[in-house]
């Protein structure tokens, strides 16, 4: 028997929105620990890892560890039905081939459920180390989603130098060539729009800019977004999702024939 | 001039 209850239902409607681009169909995993998935995109380029730690929950009863296959595309859709402000159950009994959903709107007045068909999925876990990574970025997730998006209007890839001056996206296409760099920037009203570079090593990766741009439908989920990377390793890209958990993104690099 | 790599070069299953 699996319910949980998110009196933030809005967050799991972003989570949806932030992954179902990516991933066709997924199985969620849930166990004591939280809600979590990871699941790579068909070419096995790039992987999304989603953790909602139990004690973000409102209530989190989870009788046993089980997997859940969902169409990620339906459960957007049954998600959208939900109000920003309602709060979500999910149940599931043990043995079902089916999930439920259940909406509260906050005054308790609209009340829905919507039922969903289960499905088999045959996914592989990879095993991702925890890393120190030579360099890592804090900057506004806003920023990072005008860059990536910019830059696409000029080419398909971005190569991504971080060097003690800063951090610097580089793109070139048919039409031209474009460079961005950031500075450390920590001297700001808000933590939320600081620049924040630490630098172990200098680090410059190539990256498919189409992907970086589907990562960015995680944006609501964080005000600030985080991009690790060392040589010659997927870079991490990751939104933590208040102090709940996370949305993170792992992204193969661009090799040199 | 470069070539995309997979996440299966970098991570094993488990």
């Amino acid at each position: 028997m699996l319910e949980l209850r998110l009196v933030q239902g809005s967050l799991l409607k972003k989570v949806l929105e932030a992954i179902k681009d990516l991933v066709n169909e997924a199985n969620f995993d849930c166990s004591s620990t939280g809600f979590s998935l990871q699941a790579m995109d068909s070419s096995h380029v790039a992987l999304v890892a989603l953790m909602l730690r139990s004690e973000g929950f409102e209530h989190y009863r989870c009788d046993r560890t089980i997997s859940i296959g969902m169409n990620l595309t339906n459960m957007a859709k049954m998600l959208k039905c939900a109000g920003n402000d309602d709060i979500i159950t999910i149940k599931a009994d043990d043995g079902s081939d089916t999930v439920t959903f259940m909406f509260e709107s906050p005054s308790q007045d609209k009340i829905s459920d919507f039922e969903m068909k289960l499905m088999e999925i045959d996914s592989e876990h990879l095993g991702i180390p925890d890393t120190e990574y030579q360099s890592s970025i804090k900057m506004p997730s806003q920023e990072f989603l005008r860059i990536c998006k910019d830059l696409s209007s000029i080419g398909d890839t971005v190569m991504i130098s971080v060097t003690k001056d800063g951090v610097k996206f580089t793109t070139s296409g048919d039409i031209g060539t474009a460079n961005i760099v950031c500075r450390q920037n920590t001297s700001v009203d808000e933590p939320e729009n600081a620049t924040e570079i630490k630098m172990q090593e200098p680090v410059s990766l190539t990256f498919a800019l189409r992907y970086l741009n589907s990562f960015t439908k995680a944006t609501p989920l964080a005000n600030i977004v985080t991009l690790s990377m060392s040589a010659d390793l997927p870079i991490v890209v990751e939104y933590k999702i208040g102090d709940m958990g996370y949305v993170r993104y792992y992204l193969a690099p661009k090799i040199e024939e | 001039y470069s070539n995309q790599s997979t996440l299966s070069s970098f991570y094993g299953t488990r």
